[in-house]
């Protein structure tokens, strides 16, 4: 229990961080 | 306010005097009673080392853990962050469980600037087209004209081919 | 009813609970290490004493009563540190916002204003090819009418010329000059008739 808390304590952490840059390059290759 | 590394510091202290407190030298030597009684001296000494050895190993043992988890800079960051946000009174966000939900506010500042940016764009690009609709617009009023003017340069030599033809029927006769 | 503390958990990288954990494991050894060790030292001290009538179980037994007694008290006082340390500093207090979190203040958006900003920004999107298509058109009808004026200004020349060619050999406006021949050849032809009528 305590290893999922702190995997997604670290992935809620990382990853909107992470997915941010994904739909930004996302975004720019269908823009462009 | 106390820092978190100080205030652990004093937490683990006070743990410790409390716990020698409670092992005290009259209980060690109660339990130990017939030793005791065999051995006064070294059975102090014993005690005095039971306790010495006690502490530092307990003292080290936090050392680790601070070194380990890199403790003292986590909290240290710690005590900032709280010192920065102490004026906030309410009760701060927290994440809501749904990881979709959390996500629409990473987005957003993104978005926004995507929204501003197509806004200035679409406003630049109508001001430009405004000015090319004037263009054209002038641009037909001259095509216009010039049409005009060639009917009219025109309609003068037909009515002049027309008079050339009376011309030859009168000089044919 | 626990309190999983993930928030923490997501600053920290670990678990309050499992550090706390982890030191009350860790101090409990030492507790039993030292007591091991005294237990150790008294019984060596012992074997020096030949006619000393206690037995290594009697001081098993002084040790266990000590230890149990020092277990108890151990037990109960780091639980109060446990509490304290889960409150005061393994804490992130409830009016604190982690710095990767600052867009949840500073840009609070529900799913649906979201999605509501997402179709501004496909609106948006529209609008911007609409007003690139419009320039397009507008772009190729200047174009055009380049083209055409150049045309039409072309033929006002041409016509320019022709009159200037009839100007070239005096004849300043082709149209008076060719009404003043049909007057002429008229008034020719009057006369030419009266002529004749007064021959016969």
């Amino acid at each position: 229990f305590d290893e999922i808390i702190v995997d997604i304590a670290t992935k809620r952490k990382q990853y909107p961080r992470k997915i941010l840059e994904c739909v930004i390059k996302t975004i720019k290759a269908k823009q462009e | 306010t106390i820092s978190r590394v100080k205030l652990l510091d004093t937490m683990v202290d006070t743990f410790l005097q409390k716990l020698v407190a409670a092992g005290s030298y009259q209980r060690f030597t109660d339990c130990y009673k017939r030793f005791y009684q065999l051995q006064p001296e070294v059975t102090q000494r014993i005690y005095d080392k039971f306790v010495t050895q006690l502490q530092t190993s307990i003292r080290e043992e936090v050392s680790e853990i601070k070194e380990e988890g890199n403790l003292e800079a986590v909290l240290n960051a710690l005590d900032k962050i709280v010192e920065e946000g102490k004026d906030h009174r309410e009760p701060a966000w927290r994440p809501s469980g749904i990881p979709e939900r959390d996500l629409c506010s990473v987005m957003a500042p993104y978005f926004l600037q995507q929204r501003n940016t197509l806004q200035r764009r679409v406003q630049k690009q109508e001001a430009e087209n405004q000015q090319l609709a004037d263009a054209v617009l002038a641009g037909r009023r001259q095509v216009e004209e010039l049409q005009r003017q060639v009917q009219a340069r025109q309609q003068a030599w037909q009515g002049l081919h027309r008079e050339q033809r009376e011309l030859l029927a009168v000089l044919r006769e | 009813s626990v309190d999983p503390m993930t928030y923490e958990a997501q600053f920290l990288g670990f678990t309050p609970q499992t550090c706390m954990l982890r030191i009350y494991i860790a101090f409990q050894d030492y507790l039993f290490e030292v007591m091991q060790a005294v237990e150790q030292v008294i019984l060596k001290r012992l074997d020096g004493i030949p006619d000393s009538e206690i037995s290594p179980v009697q001081i098993r037994k002084c040790t266990e009563k000590f230890l149990c007694f020092m277990k108890g008290r151990f037990d109960n006082l780091f639980s109060k540190m446990e509490q304290l340390f889960l409150q005061l500093i393994l804490r992130i207090p409830p009016n604190i916002l982690l710095p990767e979190d600052k867009c949840q203040e500073t840009h609070p958006y529900t799913e649906k204003e979201f999605q509501l900003l997402q179709k501004e920004i496909e609106q948006l999107q529209e609008k911007y090819k609409t007003e690139l298509y419009t320039k397009q058109a507008l772009l190729t009808e200047l174009e055009e009418q380049k083209i055409v004026q150049a045309k039409l200004k072309q033929m006002l020349t041409f016509f320019d010329e022709l009159e200037n060619v009839g100007r070239g050999h005096g004849i300043s406006d082709f149209r008076e000059s060719l009404v003043s021949l049909v007057q002429n050849s008229k008034r020719l032809q009057n006369i030419r008739d009266n002529v004749e009528k007064e021959g016969k």
